[in-house]
């Protein structure tokens, strides 16, 4: 199970969050303008946050993050 | 399993509700208009409840969750 | 394996029935109009009943629970 | 996998038989008009019977159940 | 892995037989016209024969038991 | 893995033959005009034989034994 | 994994071949024309010959056999 | 997992190669025309090799083998 | 899963290729115009490679081998 | 599970981000214009960036990463 | 998990990666016009790089590798 992430603008931020009883942010990873991520669920992250500008993939279809 | 919510306006909440006997809010997470989230069930949270106007995409299709 | 429901009143309730030999209720929610929650079958929940105006997303297709 | 009960009239019973050499009603739910109840097949359950008139959904369609 | 049943007329019955080097008839459920009931093969099930005027459905479709 | 058999005459037969290094007859149902049959594929039945009017549901499709 | 077989005439035969490091014949069954058989692959059989006319269903479709 | 090859003339052979370090011919089969045999892959045969004019179906389709 | 080549000229070849640290040739199968093989990928075999006129068919469709 | 990476200018770069509590880069690997590759969400490997002009084929489509 | 390849002019490489914490070349293999290649991924690799002008057959359809 992975999810796809294009920015569409400079720094699109993917926040991953912690698997067990406590959900905190383990790890941010920016991205620039036209980057493509593709990350995992894992035993260490069951939850993703994305904020900015981006396209997103996922089985349901592809959604746009917006930035502010 | 996943499912994919898209905040449409600012405070939309995601509240995870513990797995097993009990069923209690374990963590609540605040989205700002525009962001997006990924969230699986796991050991941990085998329920969620979403507050807010937001687009929720899930295996049957995409419904609307709406803000008072 | 999970359902989705959505409430379209206040007061909604989705009670979740134990697994096992015995059958009872060990948990309700209260939705008010427009909420959304996701809940899974469990170790400990093995049926689960809606009360009131709700629309129910499950994997045969879409129903819309009725309050009184 | 589960089934999806809607009762269009009160007093609609879901009833669930027990799984193993004998075959006897272990429990019996009382639906009114416009509940929605989801069971699953379980440990204990191997079968199930409904009275009265109802929507029964399940892998190979919709089924009416119908009230003398 | 279940079928399901509607009685089209009272007196529907359904047998269940016996799984391993024996076949025999461990259990038989009248129905009344309009009940559904839904069986699973079981590990004390292993085949199942069905008497009277009925609607079966399973995996391959829909076939109409006809009473005598 | 079942099939699904209904007897379109009196007299029809389903010969369930052993699994294992012998192949030999272990039991023979016999249906009336209009009954249905379910049968799986058992520790004990790895091959079915049908005589008689039968109309004979499997993966493959429907298929029409023929009696004499 | 079952194969369905048609006879079509009096007399065709099914030929179980051993599974392991010889391949024999272990048992033939004979088939009158209208006759239905199903015949699993299992820990015994790993290849089944059949001679005579018959219609021979299986995953890739509907193949006739052909007598002499 | 099996193929399915339907000789369309006299002589065809279907020969089954040995898995493992070693790949040498271990059983050849001789079909008449108009005979039909289903091979699995199994734990001795890992290759199949077919000579002469046969019909030979597999899960990407139909092949037709061809004699010299 | 396995792959299925047929010969379109004399000398065709197949060849394995060994599964591990190293990657050598185990076996080279020759096949003559119209000669069929089907082939599996093994404990022994993760790679196999095809010189010669030859229609290859594979889980994305056939291509086409070409002689020198 | 893999993804498939076409460069389209020389100096892509497909960066492989370690699975576990951190979250570093493991792997950085270049590509000339034209090459494609092929990699596999691993033991080691829970995210991938993609950095430069390439088409990037994944479950959910193809995207396409641009360079700055 | 395979993957297609097949090779447009002299001199295609098709080279594996090795799984695992390193990533480096473990085997190139070269291929010459016409000649087709299947490879696996594998305990021993997780990552393939093709050069030179091919057709590369994969579950997401056909991508053309190019030559300088
Ligand atoms: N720590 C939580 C993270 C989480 C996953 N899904 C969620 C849904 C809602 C709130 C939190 C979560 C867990 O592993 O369960
Ligand atoms: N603690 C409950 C949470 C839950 C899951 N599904 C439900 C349905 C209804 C009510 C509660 C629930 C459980 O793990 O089972
Ligand atoms: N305690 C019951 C709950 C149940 C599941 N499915 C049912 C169907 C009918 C009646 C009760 C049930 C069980 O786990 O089996
Ligand atoms: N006690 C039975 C219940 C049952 C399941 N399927 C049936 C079909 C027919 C009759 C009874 C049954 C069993 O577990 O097997
Ligand atoms: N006791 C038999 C019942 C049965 C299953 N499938 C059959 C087909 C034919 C005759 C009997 C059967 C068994 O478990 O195998
Ligand atoms: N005893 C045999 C029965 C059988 C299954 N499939 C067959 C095909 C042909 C002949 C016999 C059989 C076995 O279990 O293998
Ligand atoms: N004894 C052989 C039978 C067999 C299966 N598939 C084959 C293909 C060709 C020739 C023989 C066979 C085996 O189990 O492997
Ligand atoms: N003995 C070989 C047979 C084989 C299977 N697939 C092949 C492909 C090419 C050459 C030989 C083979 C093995 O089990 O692996
Ligand atoms: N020995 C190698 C063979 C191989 C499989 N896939 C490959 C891709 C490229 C190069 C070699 C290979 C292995 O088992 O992994
Ligand atoms: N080390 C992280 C890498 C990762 C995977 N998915 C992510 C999503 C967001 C941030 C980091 C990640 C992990 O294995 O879980
Ligand atoms: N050694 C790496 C190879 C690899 C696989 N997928 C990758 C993606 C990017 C970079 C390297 C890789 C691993 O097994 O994980």
């Amino acid at each position: 199970d992975y999810i796809v992430i294009k920015a569409l603008e400079n720094g699109v931020t993917i926040i991953g969050l912690t698997r067990g009883q406590d959900t905190k942010f383990h790890h941010t990873e920016k991205l620039d303008k036209g980057e493509v991520m593709i990350v995992q669920f894992t035993a260490h992250t069951s939850a993703v946050k994305i904020r900015g500008s981006a396209e997103i993939m996922h089985r349901f279809g592809t959604t746009m993050g917006e930035g502010t």
